[in-house]
């Protein structure tokens, strides 16, 4: 089993986008994918189907209310499961903000649920991350085995880029992780016509060589409309260009995992 | 003096390049505009050829180390002012949770300086929020007599529209602000051909009909690349579609001013 965070401070680069759709596609391919949604905003619970918190909700997990299996559950497609979000998850920075243990609160909640996981055959869990470096993040960057950087191909994210990078090696060291820090990272809403996309495609590569996902994800009208219809995109467009790139990935990262 | 927030908890949606080229638009038309960037990214200070926390910044207005005036510096631009943010912005909300007055941080910080302000000129601060919650937009909200909720043209960015109108009303009854509470909604990155700009466009008309800017901006490949010059739109493409757009945006909230 594997815990992934998709995490990027700058807001609206495709995290929640590349959870879910990339989710769908492991999960398509026959490994059971768990998504937990960590954005107070729940956009990967409605993106899957599962309008706010019903039925169950992290939320309720890190307040240390329930279990993380209790709050586990079945989206309409097989092997893809979800624990949704709730909007009180947007007060958990204040909180727990004198909280000694407050960053690895998620870590918490997971390692004694391994076993059940594992029961239930989970090879993949994603963790959607908000916009933001507070608390919510750094919980997911604590939890987690590996990060998916998502990268929109515009100027304000690249930009932000470093600040995440840093990020990531800061937490694990603070949290004293193990684990390898970034798993690699995926370029968003790339249009082939635009400088701005070959621009940024080029800093990456020379900037990050060993870290770009040779998948890299196309701006395209199925990805934005299927949100609105509660579909992963594998589902409202399975032949489209959009679920193709999310397929693509998905085959690379599991390719990765069997290199030693 | 008018201050006005530009919020919206979703991320990506054109806050920052509102604030910056509405700004850019009113100055341009002889309205002297304080700029302040809230967001720990400083996106609005790049996007002013001000990289990151150079000669001031916001954060030390909020820790009391300096006062507002003191933080402002000129851009490239007449008219046109700005107070940076700068990276250690992100653990604002952590180190003022225990604080009772960490809501009214900004609103505290800017009433003594109303005389300083007005000896500038200053007709428009133009507060730029981060994408969360958080004390930071709080203290936005707190502070502003009116916000402008820039809303990108897209499913999760609708569906998060009425969490932001809720906030709004909450904070200015927790923090008993007397004034009016939104501005406008403008949508933002509006794609003509696209069905989803479409539907974004008569969803708002219909459930915030009085609210709606008649000002659309248009997603254009100018107002993408105008950030990594550095410059605002008003300057790096001074005769295209994005400048037209935000000197209209300019002209009707000048307008809304003068109707009492
Ligand atoms: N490849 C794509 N093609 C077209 N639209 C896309 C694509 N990826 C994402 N989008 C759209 O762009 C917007 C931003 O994406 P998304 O919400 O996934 O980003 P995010 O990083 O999760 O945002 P936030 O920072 O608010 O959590 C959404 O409206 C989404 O539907
Ligand atoms: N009308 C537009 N046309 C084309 N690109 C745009 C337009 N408005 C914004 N953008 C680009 O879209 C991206 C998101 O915009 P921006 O960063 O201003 O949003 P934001 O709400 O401030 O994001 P954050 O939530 O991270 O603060 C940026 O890369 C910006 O350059
Ligand atoms: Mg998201
Ligand atoms: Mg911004």
């Amino acid at each position: 089993m594997k815990t992934i965070a998709l995490a990027n401070q700058k807001g609206g680069v495709g995290k929640t986008t590349t959870a879910v759709n990339l989710a769908a596609a492991l999960a398509e391919s026959g490994h059971v994918t768990l998504v937990i949604d960590l954005d107070p905003q729940s956009n990967a619970s409605s993106a899957l189907g599962v309008p706010g918190a019903q039925g169950g909700s992290i939320y309720r997990v890190l307040s240390g209310e329930r279990t993380l299996r209790e709050q586990i559950i079945e989206t309409a497609w097989p092997n893809l499961l979800l624990i949704p979000s709730e909007p009180d998850l947007a007060a958990f920075d204040t909180e727990v903000a004198a909280y000694e243990q407050r960053n690895t609160l998620l870590r918490a909640a997971l390692e004694p649920q391994l076993p059940e996981l594992q029961a239930l055959n989970v090879a993949y869990i994603l963790l959607d991350c908000p916009p933001s470096l507070g608390t919510l993040m750094i919980n997911a960057l604590a939890a987690a085995d590996s990060v998916i950087i998502p990268l929109q191909c515009e100027y304000f994210a690249l930009e932000g880029l470093t600040r995440i990078t840093n990020v990531i090696q800061d937490i694990r060291t603070e949290t004293s992780h193990p684990a390898q820090g970034i798993e690699g990272i995926v370029l968003t809403m790339f249009d082939n016509r635009l400088n701005l996309s070959q621009q940024v495609h080029a800093e990456v590569k020379k900037h990050f060589p060993d870290k770009l996902f040779d998948s890299i994800i196309p701006r395209t009208i199925r990805l934005g409309e299927a949100p609105s219809h509660g579909k992963p995109i594998t589902a409202y467009d399975p032949a489209g260009v959009g679920s193709q790139s999310y397929r693509r990935l998905a085959n690379e990262l599991v390719a990765r995992q069997s290199v030693v």
